[in-house]
């Protein structure tokens, strides 16, 4: 038996437009730490992880660890019935082939549920070690959303070379080049309009921009973003979903040849 | 020219 009842429910329509269009159907898995899915793209280039832990929701009710198989573009479908303000309770009996979402309203006057059929996924889970990274960027999302958007209609490339100086995203195509530098600037009002960089050692790695844009998608979870990067390795980019947890992309480098 | 690496070629399976 699985019973979740998050209070903000809003966080969870947020999570699913963050993820469905990177990711078709995925397995999410559910245990006593919390609710939590791994799931690659088709290409296998991009990799999300979803972490919402245990203490984040209301009620928590997880009597073994199970994984439940779902469609996310119908799981947003879904998600999307549901009002900004409401309370979400994801349900699952043990043995089931489907999955209840049941949406109240802030004053209880409106309770809804949608029952949705869950599928079997053959998935593979990467096993992604904790490193130290090189390099790490910690700066506005609105910011980087608006670099990967900007870049995206010069070029399907971005060079992403961190120094002491700054980070800088470069791109090149038919009608020309760009480049945007951010430095740390860390005098800000508030702290979520700061751009802080860490650099152990300089780092600069090519990603494909569509995979970024895609990230962004995460951007109404999180005033922040951080990316962190080695090199010859893939990048993280996280949005941290308040003390909750965080959606993490993973995307495999450009690779000179 | 740069090729597409994917994340199998930095992480193994589980």
């Amino acid at each position: 038996m699985l019973e979740l009842r998050l209070v903000q429910g809003s966080l969870l329509k947020k999570v699913l437009e963050a993820i469905k269009d990177l990711v078709n159907e995925a397995n999410f898995d559910c245990s006593s730490t919390g609710f939590s899915l791994q799931a690659m793209d088709s290409s296998h280039v991009a990799l999300v992880a979803l972490m919402l832990r245990s203490e984040g929701f209301e009620h928590y009710r997880c009597d073994r660890t199970i994984s439940i198989g779902m469609n996310l573009t119908n799981m947003a479908k879904m998600l999307k019935c549901a009002g900004n303000d409401d309370i979400i309770t994801i349900k699952a009996d043990d043995g089931s082939d489907t999955v209840t979402f049941m949406f109240e309203s802030p004053s209880q006057d409106k309770i809804s549920d949608f029952e949705m059929k869950l599928m079997e996924i053959d998935s593979e889970h990467l096993g992604i070690p904790d490193t130290e990274y090189q390099s790490s960027i910690k700066m506005p999302s609105q910011e980087f959303l608006r670099i990967c958007k900007d870049l995206s209609s010069i070029g399907d490339t971005v060079m992403i070379s961190v120094t002491k100086d700054g980070v800088k995203f470069t791109t090149s195509g038919d009608i020309g080049t760009a480049n945007i530098v951010c430095r740390q600037n860390t005098s800000v009002d508030e702290p979520e309009n700061a751009t802080e960089i860490k650099m152990q050692e300089p780092v600069s790695l090519t990603f494909a921009l569509r995979y970024l844009n895609s990230f962004t998608k995460a951007t109404p979870l999180a005033n922040i973003v951080t990316l962190s990067m080695s090199a010859d390795l893939p990048i993280v980019v996280e949005y941290k979903i308040g003390d909750m947890g965080y959606v993490r992309y993973y995307l495999a480098p450009k690779i000179e040849e | 020219y740069s090729n597409q690496s994917t994340l199998s070629s930095f992480y193994g399976t589980l």
